[in-house]
Order: structure tokens, then C-alpha cells, then sequence
């Protein structure tokens, strides 16, 4: 451990657990003048909160799984079992990337503007949302669906233009002229239609002109009720190459702390970030060259560095994601930490596994818990205290589960 | 692969220096 460093939290089991009214936080998304404001999808602050389907946590959970296994697939060598489609390139998506455990922004598009809630996803090239008409299938979405005959700054993309080539596996081909896309995600999943562009309102004073998107027409999956989806990842068809010119490829943003807060999804360094960040270098992963790769060097529980060889991480690699909810771990770290959060914790009543989480507590009796501290590493000498948030998967205050889970091998 | 995923993320001001080639991470980003 390190002389004087913090190795524990002490909070209130409340603060844990989601409060059933909305409490947003409006200086971030107030001030800058590129900003989102950031709700989880099926929290007190979302529109979406009415959606007939009630927040499942085991649900969350094995979504959360399907997602991942879709990611580890894309390798060549992975037994994960779903083969990545013939369109490789696809995001990293099962139905639950756009699934529960997600947060949403909403957006203006057309002239006049028609606001729009869209998941959004750095695991993501393409940024879609359903249109009218809808020739075959469209699900249920909480505002009125975006139609572009009645908006005068749309225009369809040509078959021949280089921005449909750069659709490449994703493209489908041509509706007369028009370039078509089709994304199938990994648990069958999908969105196809035209690709088209029309004028994209971040907020009211910043505006991409001829923004390139999917405009859905046969959408069917596991969408909930947002309009569709906003693909951050690395990738040329995705809004952050889109913006390159304005905003220098660089966005932030805040994920709260409980579904009954706010964060914010900014777009370029305006208004400037939070004083102090320490930066850690990105990588490219092979054949997952959207995501972005970070490099995790160790982890620290309650200030002591658990005992990981560095090729456990380094083996495999690792990528950072917006869609994934819990951090898969190579199963010798995940072990390990496993093994000193029980002995942290040995003090509390421990509560039934849930579903991937095999750690879990029962914190029903309890006003305040004291928890140590977990810390990652990060290649660049970065050091992340996790926010006790960030520690746990919260069922319910009888069932509160570290939010880890290991993959199959040290390898994978 | 790890996937150090969204749970983890909470409350940080999460910067994506993409042209830069790094990422960022500083504490309280939602206050």
C-alpha cells in the first residue's frame, strides 16, 4: 500500500440504491456549448421511463453477456461461439448494446428539427434512427418517428458517392440510386434502410451541416423505446470522424452515478474539461479496430496491489466501452480481486449470486458500509479509484454484487 | 479481451482524445 492513500469508502447504502425521482445535474450540459445531457435509459430522468418492459436485472445481465461474447468473437480464434456475420466490421452489438444497461442523449435532426433519443455507443461506427414510411417493420419508440419528406434539408447519399463505399461491409447496396445500409447484430438484431443526410443539431448553436446517417426502415430487435442509436466509435462513417473538422476528434463525457441523475456527452475541448485528467494512451486492437484499446496494468484493493502477473493483461488486451455495463476480467485478475474484496468484506452477510456475479452482499441491514477502495492502473502511470458506484451492480439492498466478472481464459 | 465497461466509468469525466491517441480519465465529471 501507499503511506497516506485512502484505502476505503464509507457510504450510505442509500446512495447505492436509485431514488425513484429525478435529480439532474445541470452545470456541465448548461455551460458548454457542445454538451449533451446524459440519461440512463430506464431512469427517473429518461422519457423512455415509461417503457412497458420493467428494468429485469437479470435480464441487464445476460444481455450484458451477449454483448461481450459478440466482441470477444470477432476474433479469429475466440470459441465464444457467435461467429462474427459477413460483415466483419460491424459494431460490437448484440441486441443488449442497445439493451438496459444503457445510457441515452437526445438530438436534433431535419430542418425543422425533430428531437430524437438515441442510445449512444463508443463500440459503434453507425449512428441510425428509424424512419417514416416504414416499409416492413419498425418497434415502438417513444417520440414521434423522424420522416424525411418533411424535412427540406434531407438528402439521400448517392450509390456512387465515396461515402457509401466507406460503408463497406455494411453497405447493402442501392435502392434505385440511393445507397442502402444494413447492420444484423450479434443476437440477430437489426437495422437496414437508406443512408442519407440531413442536418444534425448537437444543441441549438452547434449544427453539422449534410451529417451522415442510417435511416432506418426494417428495424427489429431489442431497441427498447429510444429512436435508435449514436455511434461514437473509431471509425470513418461514425459522428466523431463526421466532426473531425470541428471538433478535432474529441468528446468526454460523464456516465452518473445512478439512473436518477444526469451526465453529459460534450463534443470537442470547449468549455473545458474537469481540472485534472490523466491520460493513458489508445491502442488499436486487432480485428477490433473500432473499439478503442486501453492498456490495464494492475489493480489495487484497499491500497494493495494484488499480486497479477503483467502478462495476464497483457495477453489478451483490453478495450474500453461505453456499452458493455460490467468489466470483464482475465480470470486470474478477476480471481484475485475476487478473492481480497471477500476478505474486505468479510464483516457483511453475503447474498445469492446473481446470474455472472458470484459476489454478492446483502446490505438490507445496513445504513452505512465501509468498502475498500479499488484501483486500476493504467499504462501512462494512471491511477483510477474507482467511485464505490462503480464497484457494485445493485439488484436491490438485500442483493448488491461486485461489478466483475472474469472471461473465459487469460488468453481470451 | 478485458472490456473494462460502463459501471466502472461512473462519475468520471471519461475524455476521448482520439486524434491524440489517448484517453483520459478525472474524477467528480458529472459536478
Amino acid at each position: 500500500g501507499v503511506e497516506g492513500k485512502i484505502t476505503s469508502h464509507t457510504t450510505s447504502v442509500s446512495s447505492l440504491l436509485p431514488s425513484p425521482s429525478c435529480s439532474p445535474s445541470t452545470s456541465k450540459a448548461s455551460i458548454r456549448k457542445s454538451t449533451l445531457e446524459v440519461i440512463h435509459k430506464h431512469g427517473p430522468c429518461s422519457t423512455l421511463f415509461q417503457d412497458p418492459n420493467p428494468l429485469n436485472h437479470t435480464k441487464v445481465l445476460l444481455r450484458d453477456e451477449s454483448r461481450v461474447k459478440w466482441i470477444q468473437s470477432q476474433s479469429s480464434n475466440s470459441s465464444d461461439g457467435l461467429k462474427a456475420s459477413a460483415a466483419v466490421s460491424l459494431p460490437a452489438k448484440s441486441g443488449m448494446t442497445i439493451g438496459i444497461g444503457n445510457y441515452v442523449v437526445t438530438i436534433g435532426l431535419g430542418t425543422p428539427k425533430k428531437d430524437l433519443t438515441l442510445e449512444f455507443d463508443t463500440g459503434s461506427p453507425l449512428t441510425w434512427t428509424q424512419c417514416e414510411p416504414c416499409n416492413r417493420s419498425c418497434y415502438t419508440q417513444s417520440e414521434p418517428m423522424f420522416n424525411p419528406s418533411q424535412s427540406s434539408s434531407y438528402s439521400n447519399i448517392s450509390c456512387t458517392s465515396t461515402s457509401c463505399s466507406q460503408l463497406g461491409g455494411r453497405g447493402s447496396g442501392c435502392s434505385g440510386s440511393t445507397c442502402q445500409y444494413s447492420i444484423r447484430y450479434g443476437d440477430q438484431s437489426s437495422s437496414m434502410g437508406l443512408f442519407v443526410t440531413d442536418k444534425l443539431m448537437i444543441t441549438p448553436t452547434e449544427v453539422i451541416d449534410k451529417f451522415e446517417f442510417g435511416c432506418g426502415k426494417n428495424n427489429q430487435g431489442l431497441f427498447g423505446r429510444t429512436a435508435g442509436l449514436i455511434g461514437l466509435s473509431n471509425d470513418k462513417i461514425s459522428i466523431v470522424e463526421q466532426t473531425a473538422a470541428k471538433y478535432g476528434k474529441y468528446f468526454s463525457y460523464c456516465l452518473p452515478s445512478s439512473p436518477s441523475y444526469t451526465g453529459h456527452l460534450t463534443f470537442g475541448k470547449d468549455g473545458g474539461a474537469v481540472s485534472s485528467v490523466s491520460f493513458t494512451p489508445l491502442s488499436t486492437v486487432p480485428r477490433r479496430s473500432q473499439f478503442y484499446g486501453i492498456s490495464i496494468l494492475g489493480i489495487a484493493v484497499g491500497g494493495n496491489r494484488l499480486s497479477i502477473p503483467s502478462t495476464v493483461f497483457s495477453s489478451g488486451g483490453a478495450i474500453i466501452d461505453s456499452g458493455t455495463v460490467i468489466t470483464r476480467l482475465p480470470p486470474t485478475a478477476y480471481s484475485a480481486l475476487r478473492t481480497a474484496f471477500r476478505n474486505a468484506m468479510a464483516s457483511y452477510t453475503m447474498a445469492p449470486a446473481l446470474n455472472i456475479l458470484d459476489t454478492c452482499y446483502d446490505f438490507s441491514k445496513e445504513s452505512t458500509i465501509t468498502v475498500p477502495v479499488i484501483t486500476f492502473s493504467f499504462a501512462g502511470r494512471v491511477d483510477v479509484d474507482l467511485d464505490p458506484n462503480g464497484i457494485f451492480f445493485v439488484a436491490k439492498a438485500s442483493q448488491v454484487c461486485l461489478a466483475f466478472a472474469p472471461n473465459r481464459a487469460d488468453s481470451n | 479481451l478485458g472490456i473494462y465497461g460502463n459501471t466502472q466509468q461512473k462519475t468520471f469525466e471519461v475524455v476521448y482524445d482520439v486524434a491524440g491517441r489517448k484517453l483520459g480519465f478525472g474524477s467528480n465529471g458529472c459536478s
